[in-house]
């Protein structure tokens, strides 16, 4: 059964399984040790290389391959990993396992536009102001959900290797309870790339107990470190807003979801054409929002349940009153109206068949020269005759008439 | 008693000739 329609063939909102976003997907690292050669680090080497696609590759407990930055002298020195998610993500979290010591200072940031734009997603230091220029202990309200925090939770040097830093991006945000009436935090859980600064290390003197004074003093240090993690990973759903169950690879391979309720784009984020019988909207757990056009039989069916429960004709029923502009008509059908509800012009209603039948509008087909017009009764259909003309499409002479030469008047007295 | 159809051919369209439909 397809997850976007309930057993009745009613839509109902779909998601995305959740998935590790990052796996398999390739990180540019800023550094990257092993050119040239190091004793513990030989790019050419398959034993003893550490390249970023160990970020992102299968991971087990007994076998944890980590990427490892150059040795760096100099601090601070930012060392980045770039990870392109290939499309929009709806992220839950971001989550990196350290091989080396956890950095000091580290900053997750996000774009939503491929790489072009980048925004702060979340902080870490035991130094927030200094350093980011942010307070350690910030209280997160409706105003400021939507902004990086900075916290000195994850900090610690220790343990010195396997650490985590691990950053939940609802986590806090008071919004989260109502997430599908929030705008606000669907665009802040929405990324199509992330990125980690490793700002500023731990200083290793700090391990002979002195304090990591060197820096603070505004010198820099000479002692040398690295960053290196085993895994970056991504959690979250392809961002389908509501309208597909799972994201495919189009004729491009790239990565597109597989769109149901009459939605199209990468992310479902517009209607077919024909099918703007109200404005886009992202679907919700209570309705499913789906496009509705006049060739599509499933709104014709809810108008008419809607019609019968109402017992009213469907031309004074207003439904969904309101909803925004009509940017297009289906034009399915020969119907016309925000609902498809009567029939368009140059065509009548067939009372003998329901609106909802593809053949409920019967054209006009008026006379070329009997009639006066092209548009007829919508109702019954009579073409508008000339005079002396006679017939539903004024096709005849009137009784004591009879066809003239003229094509002005074709029906004429004897 | 069913009148018949009009003819198109009996038509004479000299003076009409912008207002001849495409049969």
């Amino acid at each position: 059964p397809d997850p976007c329609y309930d057993e009745s063939g009613a839509p109902r909102r779909c998601i995305p399984e959740f998935v590790n976003a990052a796996f398999g997907k390739e990180v540019q690292a800023s550094s990257t040790c092993g050119k040239p050669p190091t004793r513990h680090c030989n790019a050419s080497d398959p034993r003893k290389a550490h390249p970023p696609t160990y970020l992102t590759d299968l991971n087990t407990a007994s076998n944890m391959t980590c990427w490892r930055s150059e040795t760096l002298h100099h601090s601070p020195q930012n060392v980045t990993l770039t990870l392109s998610l290939g499309k929009k993500f709806e992220v839950v979290y971001v989550s990196l396992q350290f091989c080396s010591p956890r950095p000091e200072s580290t900053a997750i940031l996000k774009s939503m536009d491929y790489g072009k734009t980048w925004v702060p997603y979340q902080y870490y230091s035991s130094q927030c102001r200094k350093i980011y220029g942010k307070p350690s202990k910030a209280t997160v309200t409706k105003q400021n959900e939507q902004e990086a925090l900075c916290t000195d939770g994850l900090t610690d040097l220790y343990p010195l290797t396997g650490g985590l830093i691990a950053f939940s991006t609802l986590d806090g945000r008071p919004s989260a309870q109502d997430f599908d009436s929030s705008p606000v935090l669907q665009d802040w859980v929405t990324a199509t790339d992330i990125r980690v600064v490793f700002s500023r290390p731990h200083l290793f003197r700090d391990l002979g107990g002195r304090d990591a004074g060197g820096e603070e003093e505004g010198g820099t240090t000479s002692s040398p470190y690295y960053y290196a993690v085993g895994e970056l990973q991504v959690g979250g759903r392809c961002k389908c807003n509501g309208h597909a169950a799972r994201c495919i690879k189009d004729k491009e391979q790239k990565l597109v979801c597989d769109c149901k309720h009459n939605t199209e784009g990468p992310e479902c984020d517009r209607c077919k054409p024909f099918h703007y019988d109200r404005p886009w909207q992202r679907a919700t757990a209570r309705e499913a929002n789906e496009c509705l056009g006049c060739s599509s039989p499933s709104p014709q069916q809810i108008f008419w349940k809607l019609v019968a429960s109402q017992q009213q004709q469907p031309w004074s029923f207003p439904v969904h009153s309101g909803s925004g502009q009509v940017t297009a008509y289906g034009g399915g059908h020969n119907t016309a109206g925000r609902h498809c509800h009567y029939c368009k012009e140059g065509f009548y209603r067939d009372l003998s068949k329901a609106i909802t039948d593809r053949k409920a509008c019967k054209a006009c087909d008026c006379h070329p020269v009997g009639a006066a017009g092209k548009t007829c009764n919508q109702t019954t259909g009579q073409c508008p005759c000339k005079d002396g003309v006679t017939g539903l499409t004024c096709n005849r002479c009137a009784k004591g008439y009879q066809q003239s030469r003229s094509p002005v008047a074709p029906c004429i007295r004897p | 008693d069913v009148m018949p159809t009009l003819d198109m051919a009996l038509f004479d369209w000299t003076d009409y000739e912008d207002l001849k439909p495409e049969m």
